[in-house]
């Protein structure tokens, strides 16, 4: 059975697809099988991995408004040892075409059930919004949400409403939901800001933040353009060791060896 | 009578709120009387200025969705001569009440058309999606849409969808919109992949990118846990000579001496 975890930040920019994909790699390096799935109608978890998203016939929108059954929707990537139910341009128009739909916050949710016993994870990839494509991927998140945060001062702001999000699914629709894990991403040690951002968080979240920290480096930002995950793009990078670290982490967690 | 101009790009953490502030910033250096609008929940434009979101009585939401006068809820900043309609909570249940209200896409333009001829220029600062609060910067944008850009892989996959979303409004909702400009910014000159996405976009938009290029620059990202613009915050910085180019160029092409 899939652990089943979801990237989520409604602030821009913080290193939510970075995470999935980098995460991901490592997690198929280490011989666990990996579902990547885009939620975001900019696809960048699927430009990520070389797939253009124009191509995409069947995504994330059509398995999940359309029931257009999922495996044969999900693309393998066999040198990444990872596999992604990819977004299609259609994802654009789905924010409000759920709100009609019945049972419109459990379609992701529903729609993975299917496939759970073929993965060891699922990581999902959300826009930088609260709205109903989020929210489903909160109800998704089997086994809790991971949180990436920038270590700058404006990612701040957006926690509490974050959180207040979060206590609203659970008291609502999904009393489980739990906060997995929190990243701190993109860590500038030139600016004493950084370690401020980490330890504000630190009281924010006391038990949930992951000890690896992500440097901030131009090779992840570079890597994608490649269609790479850091494992492959800069192997003995900075980056490419703390998502190592981080994965490792993880794997301990979840006691898997 | 003000210009209107609206920063808009729905990938997340291209620069939006940074740029918003700081050309806002610089404007009233120029001597030009600037309000920035705060149309993202996040309210980073408002904390920015130093402003705490969660004392904000009347703001954004306030006007646009209770129709309360917007004059008295502007607050002025005299140190940086810049005015501000602020964001409060509420905004983030703002996407779905909107949803029900008439004209609801001009809500924006029409709560500003009592102030337009009280400042030179008003800027709008947008959320990183492409929802109903976003449609209605687009709207209100009279003078047309900024579109701040970061010079990264992963920031030239939403521009197709930002610029189909700009003919859905023109072809709809607003014939006379346009793109007033296109800002690179996060400029990284380490790695290639930088004057390659400047490349990229310049062949997107033939005529609108501003010869000014943000640099990446930690300062930008320190400035506001200060509460201050880097004009003030960083004078001498690169950022800041930057941001006071673009100030020069916009003025200069709007003919303003
Ligand atoms: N640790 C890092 N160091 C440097 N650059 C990074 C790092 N992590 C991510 N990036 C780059 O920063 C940008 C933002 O990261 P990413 O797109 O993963 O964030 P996101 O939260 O998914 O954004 P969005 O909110 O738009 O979905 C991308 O260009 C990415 O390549
Ligand atoms: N040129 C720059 N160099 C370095 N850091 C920058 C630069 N411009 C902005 N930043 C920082 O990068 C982060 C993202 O910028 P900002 O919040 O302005 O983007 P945004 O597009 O408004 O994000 P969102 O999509 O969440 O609204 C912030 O922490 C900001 O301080
Ligand atoms: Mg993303
Ligand atoms: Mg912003």
């Amino acid at each position: 059975m899939a652990k089943v975890y979801t990237l989520v930040n409604q602030k821009g920019g913080v290193g939510k697809t970075t995470s999935a994909i980098n995460l991901g790699a490592y997690l198929g390096y280490f011989g666990q099988k990996v579902l990547i799935v885009d939620l975001d109608p900019q696809a960048n978890a699927t430009s990520s991995l070389g797939i253009d998203k124009s191509t995409v016939k069947n995504g994330t929108y059509e398995v999940v408004i359309g029931s257009v059954p999922i495996a044969p929707s999900i693309l393998h990537n066999p040198r990444l040892k990872i596999s992604i139910l990819p977004a299609s341009p259609a994802l654009a128009g789905a924010e409000i075409e759920l709100l009609d739909l019945p049972r419109r916050e459990f379609r992701v949710r529903e729609a993975l059930e299917p496939i759970l016993d073929r993965y060891n994870y699922i990581l999902i990839d959300c826009p930088p919004s609260l709205s109903i494509i989020t929210i489903n991927g909160l109800i998704a998140a089997l086994n809790g949400v991971l949180i990436p945060v920038q270590c700058e001062y404006l990612a701040l702001e957006g926690i509490g409403q974050l959180t207040q999000t979060i206590k609203r699914v659970q008291a609502s629709l999904y009393p489980e939901l739990i906060v997995r894990g929190v990243l701190m991403t993109m860590y500038d040690g030139r600016t004493r800001l950084a370690a401020d951002v980490v330890n504000e968080i630190k009281k924010y979240f006391p038990t949930q933040v992951f000890q690896t920290i992500v440097p901030r480096s131009i090779r992840l930002a570079e890597a994608p353009s490649y269609g790479l995950p850091i494992a492959l793009y800069a192997p003995s990078s900075g980056a490419a060791k703390a998502y190592m670290d981080l994965t490792r982490e993880i794997l301990e967690q979840d006691g898997v060896h």
